[in-house]
C-alpha cells in the first residue's frame, strides 16, 4: 500500500515536526507494531519535498510519501500560494490519467494525493481569509484534513470553543472535509470508533520527535515546557493518536479510494469536457 | 504623565489580552502600588482603539493611552498593511505641529505615540517578510519594542534559539529598536538593571487577566494547561515584568523624551524640507 499525504501551512506551524512524529510512532515500544526507514533528514522544511518513509502497520507495510508545499503563505502578498499546491495536486491527476490511458497499464503507480493536512494557526478567532480561500480551491480536489497547529498554545476551554468556530466556518464556507464513510453494515464498535473521530474534528495536534521526561517519572514523547510536560501519545493533550490512526490504520483505504472513484473522476470528467 | 502605546501585529497574537494584562497588574496584591481605572470593555479588538486607563505606580498618576491596528496583516494580500500605521504615527506628529504653531501653544497634549510593541508570531524560525518591511518603516518614526507573542508557545531552548535568530534578522537589516539610554552618571545598580533588561530583548511575553491555581496552591494571573500552569508574572515563565516596569517605570521618561527630542524633530525637519 501506499499514502500520498500532502502538507499545506504558513512556516512555522510544525509541519516539519508533525511529519517526523508521524513516521517515527513510539520510540519505546508501545502497542503499534510499526517501524520506520526513514530515506532523509526531515530537520529542513526546504529539503521535505516529497519524503518518503516504510511503516509496518498491524503486519502491513506501508508506504506514506509526503509532499510538503514550502513557502505557502510566508510572503506580504499571497494572492497565488494556492496556486503551486492546486498545480501539484492536478499534475498528479493528469500523471494518473496518462497512464491510463497508455497502451501498457497493468500495473499503475498510484501517486496522486490521497489527502491534504491543511494546518490551521492556533489564533483563537475565526479562519483567515487566506485559509478559506485555499480550503475552497483544495476541497474538491482531495481529501481535506484541517488540523489545528501547534495545539499546546491552547487551553482545553480556548480548544473547545476554537474547534466550535472552525466547524462553523467551515460549515458556512461551504468547505467539504474529508467525512469518514459509514457502511450499513458497519459493527456497533467501528460506528462508535468512526463517531469518536469525527466528534473531534477538526484535529488539534502537537509533535515532537523529543524523549522527555514526565513529573511522575515517563519517557514520553513530548514538549518540556517550565511548567510541565505536553505529551504527544496522550489523548488528553492532543488528537495526535486520532489523527495518525486515521491517516494509517482505519481510514487508509477510504482516503486512498474516496480518491480514485470519486475525486479523481470528476477530474478526469471535467477535464474531458473541458 | 501620559504615554501611548501602539501595538502592532497580526490578529490572534495575544494583544488584546496582554493589554489588558498590562492594565491590570497584579490583582492580588504585591509589590507595585498600582491601580487600575479602566474606561471599557477591552475584550474586542475593534473596540481598542484607542484605548485609555489610569495606572498609579510608585505614587505616581500615569495615563496610559494604547492605540490598536486591527486587521494588521490579516488580509490575502498585506502589501499595504503598513499605510494605516504610519498615517497614524505621522498624523499624530502633524496635530502636535499644528498645536506647536499656534497662538496659545502653553499646554499642548502629548498625543504623539512614544512606543511601538511589534507583536512577533513564535514560528521558532525567522523573521516575516512582512515583519521586517513594516518594521523599517516605523523604526525611524517611533520607539520600536519587538515583542515575541504567546512565548508559552515555544521551550526554554527554543526560545533562547528564537531570541538569537530575531536579533540576528534585526541587526543585518538594520532594524533600529528602542535602546535605553545609558547617562555616564547613571549608578551601578541602574546600569546592572538596564544591561539584564537589554540581555532579554526581544521580550517574550504571555497574557492572561485569569487567576488560576497553580499545584503548590498559590494564585496566579495565568494560563491553565492539562500539563500545567504558565504564570504571567514568573519571570522564569515570561518577560512580562520586564516589559511592563520598561513601559511605566524605568524608561517611561526615556521613552517620551526620544519621541519628542529626536523622533519628532526628525519627523518636523523632514516635513519643513519636503
Ligand atoms: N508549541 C509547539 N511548538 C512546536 C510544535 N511542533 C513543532 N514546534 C516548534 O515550532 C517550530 C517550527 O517547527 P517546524 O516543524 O520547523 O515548522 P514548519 O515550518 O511548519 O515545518 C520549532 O521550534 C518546533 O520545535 C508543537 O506541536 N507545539
Ligand atoms: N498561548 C497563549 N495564548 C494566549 C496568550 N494571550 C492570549 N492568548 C489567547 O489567544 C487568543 C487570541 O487572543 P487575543 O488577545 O484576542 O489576540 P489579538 O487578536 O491579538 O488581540 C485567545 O484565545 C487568548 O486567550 C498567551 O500569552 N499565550
Amino acid at each position: 500500500f501506499n499514502l500520498n499525504v500532502m502538507v499545506v501551512g504558513e512556516s512555522g506551524l510544525g509541519k516539519t515536526t508533525l511529519l517526523t512524529t508521524l513516521f517515527e510512532t513510539r520510540l519505546q515500544g508501545g502497542d503499534s507494531q510499526s517501524a520506520v526507514r526513514a530515506d532523509g533528514d526531515l530537520k529542513s522544511t526546504v529539503d521535505i519535498k516529497p519524503f518518503t518513509a516504510d511503516l509496518e502497520e498491524n503486519g502491513v507495510k506501508l508506504r506514506l510519501t509526503v509532499i510538503d508545499t514550502p513557502g505557502f503563505g510566508d510572503y506580504v502578498n499571497n494572492s497565488n500560494s494556492w496556486k503551486p499546491i492546486i498545480d501539484e495536486i492536478d499534475g498528479r491527476y493528469d500523471q494518473y490519467l496518462e497512464a491510463e490511458n497508455s497502451v501498457n497499464r497493468s500495473r499503475i503507480p498510484d501517486n496522486r494525493v490521497h489527502a491534504c493536512l491543511y494546518f490551521i494557526e492556533p489564533t483563537g478567532h475565526s479562519l483567515k481569509p487566506l485559509d478559506i480561500n485555499v480550503m475552497r480551491k483544495l476541497h474538491q480536489k482531495v481529501n481535506l484534513i484541517p488540523v489545528i497547529a501547534k495545539s499546546d498554545t491552547l487551553t482545553e476551554a480556548e480548544l473547545e470553543q476554537f474547534k466550535n468556530t472552525i466547524r462553523t466556518d467551515i460549515a458556512y464556507q461551504g468547505i467539504q472535509i474529508f467525512q469518514p464513510p459509514r457502511y450499513s453494515d458497519d459493527d456497533e464498535e467501528t460506528q462508535a470508533e468512526t463517531a469518536e473521530l469525527v466528534a473531534k474534528f477538526p484535529f488539534a495536534v502537537i509533535g515532537s520527535t523529543e524523549l522527555v521526561a514526565t513529573p511522575d517519572g515517563r519517557n514520553v514523547r513530548g514538549r518540556q515546557y517550565p511548567w510541565g510536560v505536553v505529551e504527544v501519545d496522550n489523548e488528553e493533550h492532543c488528537d495526535f493518536v486520532k489523527l495518525r490512526s486515521l491517516l494509517v490504520r482505519s481510514h487508509l483505504e477510504d482516503l486512498r479510494e474516496h480518491t480514485a472513484n470519486a475525486l479523481y473522476e470528476n477530474y478526469r470528467t471535467q477535464k474531458m469536457l473541458s
